[in-house]
Parts: structure tokens; sequence; C-alpha cells
């Protein structure tokens, strides 16, 4: 936090552009958390725990939308639309690039909404985050919803009977690019 | 003058959901 940075760049606005991009849609996934039924139930302690942990994740499935595989383009959500090109020339390129190839893997799975939001909760409900007091409460949370998951799926996919599977090898793929891109930097202007 | 405050991706997201936690209490 007590790191400054030349702001004459334009690079430096299109990383602000992005970084603020971030307030509402963390905000949106602590919602959509509170909305996860038995999430609440929880101790606030191991809510916040989880949302710390998984909400990177969270937002690299739900930002997938935004990136447009064909064209290499990115919309954030201001609405404007940056080449993939540009913003690799930016710090973070890299993040950029990840998120994109994780965007083409996610959407030859073709889920719905009802689908995604089932594996987002997933994603956030994971018992093996650092941080849990009660495992077991979580545990108990996460198996249900892999259950619903997993029925659904069943259901939607009948002909696809990898597409459970699938999706389950995502969720090392999310947490290795927590992993690698959760300590980028953001500029804010202040 | 305009000036940066650098913070990290996870650092900023966990900002904002325990200013989100702390509000709603």
């Amino acid at each position: 936090p007590s790191l400054y940075v030349d702001p004459s760049q334009r690079s430096q606005e299109i990383w602000e552009e992005f970084s603020l991009s971030f307030i509402p849609a963390v905000r949106e996934v602590v919602e959509f958390a509170k909305r996860i039924p038995g999430f609440r139930d929880l101790s606030e302690y191991d809510q916040v725990s989880l949302l710390k942990n998984g909400t990177f994740e969270v937002l690299m499935v739900r930002f997938a939308s935004l990136f447009d595989v064909a064209e290499r383009t990115v919309t954030f959500l201001t609405g404007k639309c940056y080449s993939l090109e540009l913003l690799r020339s930016l710090r973070a390129g890299q993040l950029f690039t990840s998120m994109c190839d994780f965007s083409e893997k996610l959407a030859t799975l073709q889920l719905d909404k009802d689908e995604m939001s089932l594996f987002i909760a997933v994603v956030l409900v994971s018992a093996d985050r650092s941080g849990i007091q009660d495992l077991k409460s979580v545990e108990a949370l996460q198996d249900t919803l892999i259950r619903a998951l997993r029925s659904l799926i069943m259901t939607n996919h009948a002909n696809e009977t990898t597409t459970f599977t699938k999706l389950l090898l995502k969720l090392p793929e999310l947490r290795s690019l927590n992993n690698i891109h959760s300590e980028e930097l953001l500029a804010f202007k202040v | 003058p305009k000036t940066h405050r650098v913070m990290t991706l996870a650092d900023h997201i966990s900002h904002i959901i325990t200013q989100d936690f702390a509000r709603n209490q």
C-alpha cells in the first residue's frame, strides 16, 4: 500500500480501469455467496475466510464471459474493449493471457446459467481453504453443492458423460491460477 | 498531481470483503 508509481503512462490508466472494475464485481460475489443455501449458517469467520480465499477464482469464472476468444479482446466492466496484444504489453499481460485461455476451455463445456452458478458455489465453498475453523460444516455444505452440481450436469449433459469430470478438473486449474496471479499488483488513483 | 497506490489483487479483494462484512454488522 505504501508503494507509489508514475501516473503518466497510459497503461496505468487502463490498469486502473481494470482495478476499479473489481470493486462491484467482488461485492456481487459476496452477495452471491450469501444467497447460497447454508452459507449464512457457517460462522462469519468461515464465511469471510471462504470469500477471501475463493473470490479471485470466482472472478476468473465470471470474467470468462468478458473475453472474446476469437477476436482476442477483453471488454472491461466499464464497456471499453481492449486487444489482448495491448494488454499483454502492460504489467499483467500474463494474467489476461491466462484468463483468456481459461475462458476458452470453460466455454467448450457449454454450461448454462444455473450450472455456472452452482459451479461458482462449489468453487467458493471449498473445505481445504486455509483458515477454516469449522471444517465439518464447510465439508458438509461442499458435499451438498457438489452432489447438486453433479445431478444437474448429469441431467443436462446426458450425452456428454465427461462434462462433470472436466468441470471438477477446472477446480485445481483455478487454484493454480489463483496462486500464480493473486499477487499481481493493481493501481488506484488516490 | 495524481498519485497511484498499488495493492495486490489478493489484498484488494480481501479489503473489499472485510469492508462489506463490517458495513453489514
